[in-house]
């Protein structure tokens, strides 16, 4: 079994992360 | 512009069309690549090769032991009514007959039902289904169990409808899956044409008799690698974005759309993304599974050995369902994750390709999906993928340069935006 699932990201907020991505553009 | 540049790279710039040449290159010089076969080494070797050409880093084999299943020759001649070579492929795994063959009546049925409500009268003889196609997902079941369900009746053969939707007298291949407390029958596909003509002769009333040779035979599992390639991560190398396709094919076709295509867009992503000077934050591994074909063997082997750093995989990609014309992505992870992806496609708004459906899947990151980890796989125009779909059709003829350019497009967007944010996905 695998370790247990580190929970990722999601310390920011959705807003702040469409800002980064949008910063791609 | 980090998107803008890559789609100008890839669908007008110099990168045009350089996926479609190089799957052509490779399939024209090596062919087709079942599992266990020498051409399938040869596949290994030369993208090995080529990788380390790229400049891609940490370019290395990770050893798997694969099945080695051998068609050898195969026909099937109908006897009565009235001499006529029935068109058949062998299913992988399928034992052999004797040299003489199996010459036996035919029992024609259209369904599972069908086969248990005329149980009595299967022993001794060879079924052919004659199922209707209704997806793949459904349908295929008789593939994978036709033999078995025959043989707990007492059939001798089984001789299973091709699983498509449409057929210019092309039988398709595919594995099957004996069970350890029924006798292994041998199993083969037939054309639509064959199966629907041998029902209409049942119907009537028409005794069918055919002889069924089939030189399959099973080796020791042999010797394979999956192909992994990197761009390390500037900022957090230990976590990883992992893009994917299969290196292995059937033994018929070219396996030029399946899945010679997945893994060639997923290798210009790595090249696409190197040539415009970039560098995520989190590593961009790519890996070229072997054994898909006979159940996500590589990639089984693959899990378990990396399963330890799962908390550090942020995001697992497979293109496994063709490079048509592509719509989006399938996406499977948490509503947050859900929302990240649709503004990540939302740059890719100056291809018209942003949509974001749910079911990201695929056997080679199934591992993952079901761990936690959230998975993409590409979202393509697949209404013909299944005419050619392990049969003599699947060859670069298939293939679309143009459409293979939008592919990559997003496949490279997808992978090293999620590699280059700030965090990790977000899972639930």
């Amino acid at each position: 079994k695998p370790m247990q699932v580190h929970s990722g990201g999601g310390e920011r907020s959705l807003e702040d992360i469409s800002m980064e991505i949008a910063g791609y553009s | 512009g980090v998107v803008k540049d890559i789609i100008n790279l890839t669908v007008y710039g110099k990168a045009q069309n350089r996926s479609y040449n190089r799957l052509a290159l490779f399939t024209d010089t090596i062919g087709n690549r079942v599992s266990g076969s020498e051409n399938l080494n040869k596949a290994i070797k030369y993208m090995y090769n080529a990788l380390q050409s790229d400049k891609l880093e940490n370019v290395n084999l990770e050893p798997v032991k694969v099945p080695h299943w051998v068609r050898g020759e195969e026909s099937a001649m109908m006897l009565e009514p009235r001499n006529y070579s029935v068109v058949i492929l062998g299913l992988g795994s399928s034992i052999g007959t004797p040299p003489e063959g199996i010459t036996a009546e035919v029992l024609v049925v259209a369904s599972f039902d069908e086969l248990e409500k005329r149980a009595a009268e299967a022993k001794g003889k060879i079924v052919v289904y004659n199922q209707a196609f209704v997806n793949y997902g459904e349908t295929v079941q008789y593939r994978s169990f036709g033999a078995v369900r025959a043989a707990k009746h007492g059939a001798v053969a089984s001789l299973i409808r091709s699983i498509t939707p449409f057929s210019i007298s092309s039988p398709h291949t595919g594995w099957q899956d004996y069970s350890s407390d029924v006798p292994k029958i041998p199993t083969a596909c037939i054309t639509v044409e064959d199966a629907e003509m041998m029902a209409r002769m049942a119907s009537r009333g028409t005794k069918i008799v055919i002889n069924l040779k089939m030189g399959a035979k099973t080796y020791p599992d042999a010797d394979s690698f999956n192909t992994v390639a990197e761009i390390t991560g500037s900022k957090f190398p230990e976590q990883v974005v992992l893009i994917s396709g299969h290196l292995d094919s059937w033994d018929v076709g070219q396996g030029a759309m399946d899945d010679g295509a997945g893994a060639f867009i997923s290798w210009e992503a790595l090249s696409l993304i190197k040539d415009l000077g970039l560098r995520p934050k989190r590593t961009l591994r790519l890996v070229l599974w072997t054994g898909e074909e006979q159940g996500g063997v590589g990639a089984s082997q693959y899990y378990q050995l990396h399963k330890v750093n799962i908390s550090k995989y942020s995001l697992v990609m497979e293109s496994d369902i063709g490079t048509f014309a592509p719509f989006g992505i399938r996406f499977t992870g948490g509503d947050k994750a859900h929302a990240v992806m649709k503004a990540v496609m939302q740059l890719l708004k100056p291809i018209n390709v942003t949509s974001v459906d749910p079911y990201g899947e695929g056997t080679d990151i199934s591992y993952w999906l079901q761990a936690g980890v959230p998975g993409v796989s590409l979202n393509d125009d697949i209404s013909k993928y299944f005419w050619f779909h392990h049969s003599n059709g699947d060859t670069m003829s298939v293939q679309d340069p143009v459409q293979m350019n939008l592919c990559a497009a997003v496949w490279t967007t997808v992978s090293y935006i999620v590699a280059d944010m700030e965090e990790m996905l977000p899972r639930n």
